[in-house]
């Protein structure tokens, strides 16, 4: 674990907390994708399908179910939750996202590093992460005003996985033999679809004006 | 040290 890990890992915890906070406390997900959630959901699903069986340590376990449990939570009080329903912008979140998962299936059947059930599934995972913002983003471009919780969940989630690029450089320099191209061309992928966010979003930082997206 | 295959990232 180097510190580049667990900066990313404790980004990636951040922005969960950050958008269970905005939905537990003020019972609201306006400008949040219920589509991207749902995304997310699948891509934990599928990537910690050896959280019963390999045990790498404590903290893996524990942020596995972390990261699990909060965003089934989340799906749960977006589809469920009376109150959260209601600031829910259905009429906004028509990303199809079967258009995502699908081709990401068809992807991780034809690349992955091992033919066996559940690497397929652990690059399955790798390939939709790198999409699952698609819906989020595109929300946000329809939504006019986004709010700051919204905004901060978007930034600490693309950040999270520019710090696990980090670490990979890191890894590839001081491990031998460590190499994962499939995870590193999707990272990059991740990270780049986040960059016109983190250029408004870091302009409206420092301009100390409201966070909006071009149309 | 684990195997190859065996992910120690989230």
């Amino acid at each position: 674990m180097n510190a580049f890990r667990l900066a990313g890992d404790m980004t990636h915890l951040i922005s969960v907390l950050v958008l269970l906070l905005k939905i537990h406390t003020i019972k609201s997900c306006a400008g949040i994708s219920l589509k991207t959630q749902e995304l997310y959901a699948l891509v934990f699903a599928t990537r910690y399908l050896d959280i019963f069986t390999d045990f790498i340590s404590l903290y893996n376990t524990v942020m596995k179910l972390i990261f699990l449990g909060s965003s089934f939570s989340i799906v749960w009080y977006m589809r469920r939750h009376k109150l959260v329903q209601r600031s829910y912008d259905k009429d906004h979140d028509t990303f199809r996202h079967q258009l995502l998962v699908l081709p990401c299936l068809i992807l991780a059947l034809l690349i992955h590093e091992q033919f066996t059930f559940k690497e397929v599934m652990w690059t399955f995972s790798i390939y939709l992460e790198a999409v699952a913002i698609l819906p989020q983003l595109v929300l946000l471009q329809r939504t006019r005003n986004i709010d700051n919780l919204t905004g901060q969940y978007v930034f600490f989630l693309g950040a999270y996985r520019s710090l696990y690029i980090l670490n990979w450089i890191y890894r590839y320099f001081t491990e031998p033999h460590y190499v994962h191209w499939i995870t590193w061309i999707s990272g990059l992928v991740q990270t780049l679809l986040y960059a016109d966010f983190f250029y408004y979003y870091i302009s409206s930082w420092k301009n100390n004006v409201k966070l909006t997206l071009p149309a | 040290l684990a195997p190859e295959s065996v992910k120690d990232e989230l």
